[in-house]
């Protein structure tokens, strides 16, 4: 995170705010909502409250203006700069600009206006642009559910470097940006897809191919923006051409950046016993067809053809593939398996029936 | 003679890295980009730009940084005036 230089602040906890105008993209009771949620994101970590003002001069005042609204900060039609913001201070300090000409909504489509202003309220605060991708304070767009929202940790260390923690008993703490080479680094969920690989943790996936040393890490919305994070399992079908996601008890089928129609769907019409909450862990073995699930100590083998869970299943894990605990990712790459538990991974021979190496999670990195 | 497309391609992307390092990283409008002393200062704030984001730091705009100047983003700048 950044402070920004100089380190203005306001001098009293208690701010007060006023919505000049509103976006005619959206219900006013819409964006008097994302206002009120996009304050609450940062008085949440700190001391500060928020009054909102009808009339009268307010501490951040906020309105929708178009092109050059006399500021030196023109904007620039559809896109490129969303918003922007002025560090705290007398007037136009605080303050807070929305581009007009922004498709702003309340869910994925256009540009949420809940995570631009929770952003631009930032500034208003006090704080910079940070490098972390994974901050609300980066510069650049990225959607996320409003209701998935937490406010990540280089965010509440920035602004409670300025502003000093929350009075609450409990501090709120928040997600952190995985780094690829984190020998602690563990993942939800794995699965090959067009001959990469994707290492999925909370709101993020790291994107490995074969041939480029470095992983790429994004938000899993920049592909599937109505897929939730924490995916918890997930297997390619190569055959078919579709990926397989699961959360809790519900699955997606998902074929390039397209869920198919009439997901999600509930897990038990695979098969699962109405005993069975979520699936650990999921690969598809391209050569036999069969997709193996995992869930605690145990496993199911589906057929991918038949569309249904094979007899005689489920088998304990520890009888078929050995001592490798419950198996928290999975995936199957060049006739191997590869089985992920917390920081550990094991790569299994189908053939031979037995673990062949174990080795760190974070050993696709060159670290 | 008629500009070949890439030329005016280039002076297009040229305009726009311009414009976004104007924009974001305090490059100066009148930079005199033939300044014999020192390194082109375009050329260093497209450093500086790239440190920032992560990416490869080439000094030169590059197709993944091109991408990261196209994705929408908020109008303050990356580094304090």
């Amino acid at each position: 995170y950044m402070a920004t230089p100089g380190n203005p602040k306001w001098k009293r906890n208690n701010l007060t705010y006023r919505i000049l105008n509103y976006t005619p993209k959206m219900r006013r009771a819409d964006v008097d909502e994302a206002v009120r949620r996009a304050l609450n994101v940062w008085s949440s970590v700190t001391p500060l409250t928020f009054q909102k003002l009808e009339d009268k001069e307010a501490d951040i005042m906020i309105s929708f203006a178009y092109r050059d609204h006399r500021d030196n900060s023109p904007f620039d039609g559809p896109n490129g700069q969303l918003a922007h913001a002025f560090q705290p201070g007398e007037d136009i300090g605080g303050d807070v600009h929305m581009d007009e000409e922004e498709t702003w909504t309340k869910d994925g489509r256009g540009y949420n206006l809940f995570i631009v202003l929770a952003h631009e309220l930032g500034h208003s605060l006090g704080l910079s642009h940070s490098n972390d991708p994974g901050a609300l304070m980066y510069p650049t767009y990225s959607y996320i559910d409003p209701d998935e929202f937490l406010l990540p940790q280089d965010d509440i260390n920035g602004i409670q470097s300025i502003y000093g923690q929350s009075n609450a008993p409990m501090q709120p703490t928040g997600p952190i940006t995985p780094e690829a080479c984190d020998p602690n680094l563990t993942f939800d969920s794995i699965t090959t897809l067009r001959g990469e690989i994707f290492f999925f943790k909370g709101r993020y996936m790291l994107r490995k191919h074969p041939a480029r040393t470095e992983a790429e890490l994004n938000f899993i919305s920049l592909f599937w923006p109505r897929l939730p994070s924490g995916i918890q399992a997930a297997y390619e079908n190569i055959e078919r051409d579709e990926i397989t996601f699961f959360k809790e008890d519900k699955y997606w089928v998902v074929r390039g950046y397209d869920i198919l129609p009439g997901y999600p769907k509930r897990i038990y019409h695979l098969g699962f016993p109405k005993t069975v909450k979520r699936v650990n862990a999921a690969y598809n073995d391209e050569t036999t067809g069969k997709t193996y699930f995992f869930v605690a100590d145990r496993y199911w083998r589906y057929d991918e053809e038949k569309k249904s869970m094979d007899h005689g299943y489920p088998r304990k894990i520890v009888s078929d593939f050995g001592n490798i605990g419950r198996v928290d990712a999975a995936f199957q790459k060049d006739g191997y398996v590869y089985f992920f538990h917390g920081t550990t991974q094991f790569q299994f021979d189908p053939h031979a029936k037995r673990i062949v190496r174990k080795m760190k999670s974070t050993s696709w990195f060159n670290c | 003679f008629p500009v070949a497309p890439e030329a005016e391609d280039e002076e297009k992307t040229l305009q726009f890295v311009e414009s976004y390092l104007q924009s974001f990283y305090d490059l100066r409008k009148d930079h005199h980009p033939h300044i014999r002393s020192g390194e082109n200062p375009l050329t260093a704030k497209l450093k500086e730009m790239q440190s920032f984001f992560g990416l490869e730091v080439t000094g030169k705009p590059d197709l993944e940084t091109l991408e990261m100047m196209k994705k929408p983003r908020c109008g303050v700048t990356d580094v304090q005036k």
